[in-house]
């Protein structure tokens, strides 16, 4: 049997606003240890993996390992009706009936809002991602989630103007990272230098790097990365031209959010 | 001109 409970519906509502607009159905595994997510988009450009440990929830039963398709849409859907301070309940019942129930209760007013989702097909994943080597990185950048969410959303409105496919540029040199990107009649660069401030100790830019670095990714799918800042205040963003990048948002101590894309190759 | 490569390819050759 499968039983979960978080008091506060909020940090599922932000995994779902931080995943839904990019991967349209995701692969849940549910089993002793926590809840392992895992989706790509159809390009099969991006694929984010979500790790929420057991302690996450309010209780947490799960004594068989369980491994469920959904679609985030409809899941998206059904949790913009739920107040960031329902409590929800995720069951599935003994038969695998291939359906699951997220249920919301208000504790205010006692009202219950009861969802079934039926189990389907994924995009090929659950991929096996191992955990590369931090000194295969040439360069790892944390830097505060909601700067890096502002660096995005200012390259696209010089950038965008409808292009779908606007490329940045992510330089790495010893004391400063900079955002690259080609409008159609300039370009823009954004500079950010280390900062590790006295009065602001919370939000630090620190740069780690082996070696210079300079990479070419997608704009709009760092865009959607970024709004995994609901769950984290702090993003590493981790680069090696021979790897996929990291996009990672670290959930309190519960969990992590991973976002990874290839970098662009020049033909 | 750039291309980009497919993560699934990535992570099934690795």
């Amino acid at each position: 049997i499968l039983e979960l409970r978080l008091v506060q519906a909020t940090l599922f509502k932000n995994v779902l606003e931080a995943i839904s607009d990019l991967f349209s159905k995701a692969n849940f595994d549910f089993s002793g240890t926590g809840l392992e997510l895992q989706a790509m988009d159809t390009s099969h450009v991006a694929l984010v993996a979500l790790l929420l440990r057991a302690e996450a929830f309010n209780h947490y039963l799960c004594d068989r390992d369980l491994s469920m398709g959904l679609n985030l849409a409809d899941m998206a859907k059904a949790f913009r009706c739920a107040n960031n301070d329902d409590i929800i309940t995720i069951k599935a019942e003994e038969d695998w009936s291939d359906t699951v129930t997220f249920t919301f209760e208000s504790p205010e007013d006692g009202e219950i809002s009861i969802f079934d989702f039926d189990f389907v097909g994924t995009n090929g994943v659950p991929l096996e991602i191992p955990e590369f080597p931090e000194s295969e990185y040439q360069a790892k950048v944390r830097m505060p989630s909601a700067k890096f969410m502002r660096i995005c959303k200012k390259l696209s409105s010089f950038g965008d103007s409808g292009d779908r496919d606007t490329v940045v540029i992510i330089s790495v040199d010893k004391e400063c990272v900079n955002f690259f990107t080609r409008g159609k009649t300039g370009t823009s660069t954004i500079v950010c230098r280390q900062t590790q401030t006295v009065d602001k100790p919370k939000e630090p830019t620190l740069i780690e790097m082996k070696e210079q670095v300079s990479l070419a990714f997608d704009l709009r799918y760092m865009n959607s990365f970024s709004k995994g800042s609901t769950l984290s205040d702090q993003v590493t963003i981790s680069l090696s031209s021979n790897l996929p990048a990291v996009f990672e948002y670290k959930i309190a101590e519960t969990g992590y959010i991973r976002y990874y894309m290839l970098p662009r190759i020049e033909e | 001109i750039s291309q980009q490569v497919v993560l699934h390819k990535f992570f099934q050759h690795i």
